[in-house]
């Protein structure tokens, strides 16, 4: 493809993820270097502030369940999964904003996002931390990495692989247009178990990554090997799943009052 | 699949209204 034509779609790409996701890394950054000028997000680093911080996390309630019954950390997962099926949302519509995506046999672009929504939400979290934690629920609280480890097994394995990435990740410094290149590549990985019509979805990425290598060149050209060391992550991410989707196993067959979201349910189902 | 994976099936679909999630 011509140049012009890859310029095209890296500018596409960018402009439906600002509108599809909230909290860029640009302004993730600003907030956790303080530069905002306006709230610091409120910090939990113990039991008590994360009673306190209760109140701004999330925003739609799970119903059905008894809040006054469960126990804060466990209310805490149901409040992260709830924010994980928004989130999950929001990766869709990005998916579908993807030249050629939605004109895919529809039983594949479920299979894609099955496979890809997971390591997408990874790989945008990665801007919301740093080595000391992350900012959780639009920015608004930033949530300690020691904190999140002292929480009760397996609670406190949960976060500790995604530091360990993210903060090796974050050295590449790629910004938000890179990101929305580097997600679309990942949604279009022609090798997810179950596809029925590969062909479509490798050309379609195969134009992508074209995309991606030439915004890399022009937007990093100091950064020597970018591209190669960004697709090296693609592999880094899928054991990261693996591991996310074992755990949450765990936390079905021992949690007495472990809910896991439908959507949630659907996607992890049979998944590896 | 889609059998299998409703709500993802609905959020494909649906192109305005997201569904209650």
């Amino acid at each position: 493809p011509e140049a012009a034509d890859l310029r095209a779609l890296a500018r596409h790409l960018y402009e439906a993820y600002l509108k599809y996701f909230p909290l860029t890394k640009a302004k993730a950054r600003a907030i956790l270097s303080g530069k905002t000028g306006e709230k610091v997000p409120f910090v939990i680093h113990d039991m008590k502030s994360l009673m306190e911080g209760e109140q701004f996390i999330n925003c739609r309630q799970i119903p059905s369940l008894d809040h006054q019954q469960q126990v804060s950390t466990l209310r805490f997962f149901h409040s992260c999964q709830s924010r994980s099926a928004e989130a999950v949302r929001e990766v869709t519509e990005f998916a579908k904003s993807i030249p050629g995506f939605i004109d895919l046999d529809l039983n594949d672009q479920v299979t894609l996002l099955k496979y890809g929504v997971i390591e997408v939400l990874i790989i945008m979290m990665s801007p919301l931390m740093n080595k000391d934690g992350t900012l959780i629920s639009y920015g608004q609280i930033f949530m300690t990495r020691e904190f999140l480890k002292s929480l009760r097994k397996p609670f406190c394995q949960m976060m500790e692989p995604k530091f360990e990435f993210s903060v090796k990740f974050n050295t590449l410094e790629l910004d938000d247009s890179d990101m929305a290149l580097f997600l679309a590549v990942i949604i279009l990985s022609g090798d997810r178990p179950g596809l029925l019509n590969v062909k479509p979805i490798e050309q379609l990425q195969e134009t992508v990554l074209h995309s991606l290598e030439l915004q890399l060149k022009l937007n990093h050209p100091d950064s020597l090997q970018l591209f190669a060391k960004l697709l090296q992550k693609m592999t880094d991410l899928r054991q990261i799943v693996t591991d996310h989707v074992h755990l949450i196993e765990l936390l079905k067959k021992t949690e007495v009052d472990m809910f896991l979201h439908p959507l949630l349910q659907e996607i992890m189902k049979d998944l590896y | 699949l889609k059998e299998k994976h409703k709500i993802l099936h609905q959020l494909l679909q649906n192109s305005t209204s997201p569904v209650d999630l």
